[in-house]
């Protein structure tokens, strides 16, 4: 499985409709501090299930909607959608039947948050499945957040082994 | 399950002996699983000494050492189970220019064997220049966020916050 | 005791907004003081906008806008009470040079201001530039540090690792 | 009052005695990782009265004496002083009355700190108050460690009032 592109759509920052294109090997990302780059990664977290708003730095998960700036109104609506290229059937049972899969998640104010795969709506814990089975997650330690490096080595010892699980 | 954790252990440990010792240039450093009798709560132990200093405790070591050791870790879980994409947010923002250049030279390598994907977001110019390609992010409406594909010259003239970048 | 927290909470108020400003080039912030029943207990609450954007939840802030208002609250508690000494260890680490440029130039004129001595311990190429001197730190003997007088050319080599520069 | 030396001898990565000029204006202090930098800041705040082995990063106070390399054995002193020109008397009246103040701290394994002034034997609560008439000390705000810029963002509103004590 590849992850292929990420579309934010009302998200933080990104009020236009945005798309990164995931190439192979290395893609560097870059610009001044506060212009979207940590958004950018939040968007990834978020549209794998992140259910905690604290780790988005937000209050609460409405937070994450753009909120409007001195020029521009707020919206009401957040969406971002992950395409995962699947040619080689290596996903979750369940998931398997097609080429490509359109993971979505949308936000609107005061209402929740909806997942969809392919326009069929799931439920998060299935989406956490599908990229749990991955080997990744809006928690795994392969997504590395803005000062976030050196957690591994200020956990405790007993919260440190929980990596392991992941290796196995 | 404790085998499993055992197993995975061993693999780990491996390899982030190797990746250590390729970080920092030598040195030494090792894990140890540190057996309860309830397995639950089992504490993962780290060991290390960057070359020619004695081991010591690990919260003595510098910023840099300290990134340098927990990315020796990072990869040694991820070369035992990869996943397909890996997100880097200025994670060597401690890291001083030599030690920056074995960081790009081990991602490098884990991409080519593991065919992970890599979305490295950083500051530092010898970074940007290893990517196999660069995304700039700006702001040219305030408060709204845009992106673009740039070239090297661009990509350091964007994060200098050059008005030239803008256009 | 209260009159006087209030009265320091004012002067301090009144910087930050002006440094804030400064370090932003442009931009809006404020303190305030949120009375308790119990003077022990009352908050000291920040709120900020960067140029062009919403005032938010502070926690919203991008790694670089933190660093800065907390430099410009910093140096308003400074402003109001300097000492002969002021200690920054790697403080600007995630600012981009846009933004180290008017941090240095921050730091310059508080200097002159208080006639404050400052320590800067710096990667940043920008920062070393705009010291009145620069001392190395190097461990030609592994784990042995020795202190070394040195131009910026020299600075920049050491900081890189470089072999030279142990000479 | 002026800052204008720092020595030290056996401090952490410092085995040998070394002398830090501190001179007007900004200095700069350069070199790669693990050189040894965030030693020479912990050094100052150490002998202005650091009583936390935990915040000089250890587990306790003789980590901070030279604990030996692959080819040097450890020592069992640490000396750091600390020179202060006290020109226009503006010291604590009763450490006013000399030009140049020189304030040591010593420590020996197994046995805990002494404190000097001028060669005379001090209190640390001594010390920390010439500090803290100096609108500094260990723990003030005027001494930034390495990922502690964003503390008084990071802090609670109540712990961040403190710092208007600093500035009254
Ligand atoms: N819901 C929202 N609506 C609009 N803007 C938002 C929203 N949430 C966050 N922002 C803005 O996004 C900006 C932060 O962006 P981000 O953290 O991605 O910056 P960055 O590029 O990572 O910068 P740095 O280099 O400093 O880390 C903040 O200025 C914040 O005001
Ligand atoms: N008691 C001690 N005896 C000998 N060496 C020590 C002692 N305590 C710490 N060290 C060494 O000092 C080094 C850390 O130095 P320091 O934190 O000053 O580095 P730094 O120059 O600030 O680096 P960075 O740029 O990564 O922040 C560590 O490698 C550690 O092994
Ligand atoms: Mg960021
Ligand atoms: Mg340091």
């Amino acid at each position: 499985m590849h992850f292929t592109r990420l579309r934010l759509h009302g998200f933080k920052s990104f009020v236009d409709s945005t798309d990164l294109h995931i190439g192979t090997g290395m893609t560097g990302i870059v610009g001044p501090n506060g212009c979207g780059k940590s958004n950018l990664v939040e968007a990834l977290r978020w549209v794998m299930g992140e259910n905690s708003a604290k780790s988005m730095r937000g209050g609460e998960m409405d937070d994450v909607i753009f909120g409007g700036t001195a020029t521009r109104p707020a919206r009401n609506v957040a969406e971002v959608t992950l395409e995962l290229d699947n040619a080689h059937r290596t996903a979750t049972a369940e998931f398997n039947n097609d080429d490509t899969l359109l993971v979505t998640r949308q936000i609107e104010r005061g209402s929740g948050s909806d997942y969809r795969l392919n326009g069929k709506p799931l439920r998060r814990r299935d989406v956490q499945l599908l990229f749990a089975d991955q080997a990744t997650g809006a928690h795994s330690t392969n997504l590395v957040g803005q000062g976030q490096i050196d957690a591994l080595i200020r956990a405790k010892p007993q919260d440190r082994r929980a990596i392991l699980e992941e290796a196995s | 399950a404790r085998e499993r954790l055992q197993g995975a252990f061993s693999l780990v440990n491996e390899r982030f002996q190797v990746l250590f010792q390729r970080l920092f240039n030598g040195g030494k450093a090792y894990l140890e699983l540190l057996d309860n009798e309830d397995p639950m709560n089992a504490g993962l132990e780290i060991f290390a000494s960057p070359p020619g200093k004695k081991m010591q405790m690990l919260t003595l070591l510098s910023g840099g050492e300290r990134t340098l050791t927990a990315l020796a870790l990072l990869f040694a879980v991820f070369q035992t189970n990869p996943s397909p994409i890996c997100v880097l947010d200025e994670a060597e923002a401690a890291l001083d220019e030599s030690n920056i250049s074995r960081f790009c030279d081990l991602v490098e390598s884990i991409a080519r064997e593991t065919g992970t994907r890599f979305l490295v977001i950083t500051h530092q110019r010898l970074t940007m220049a290893r990517m196999d390609r660069l995304f700039g992010v700006t702001m040219g409406e305030k408060g709204v966020s845009q992106l673009v594909s740039v070239n090297l010259e661009t990509a350091v003239a964007i994060r200098d916050g050059a008005k030239a970048a803008a256009a």
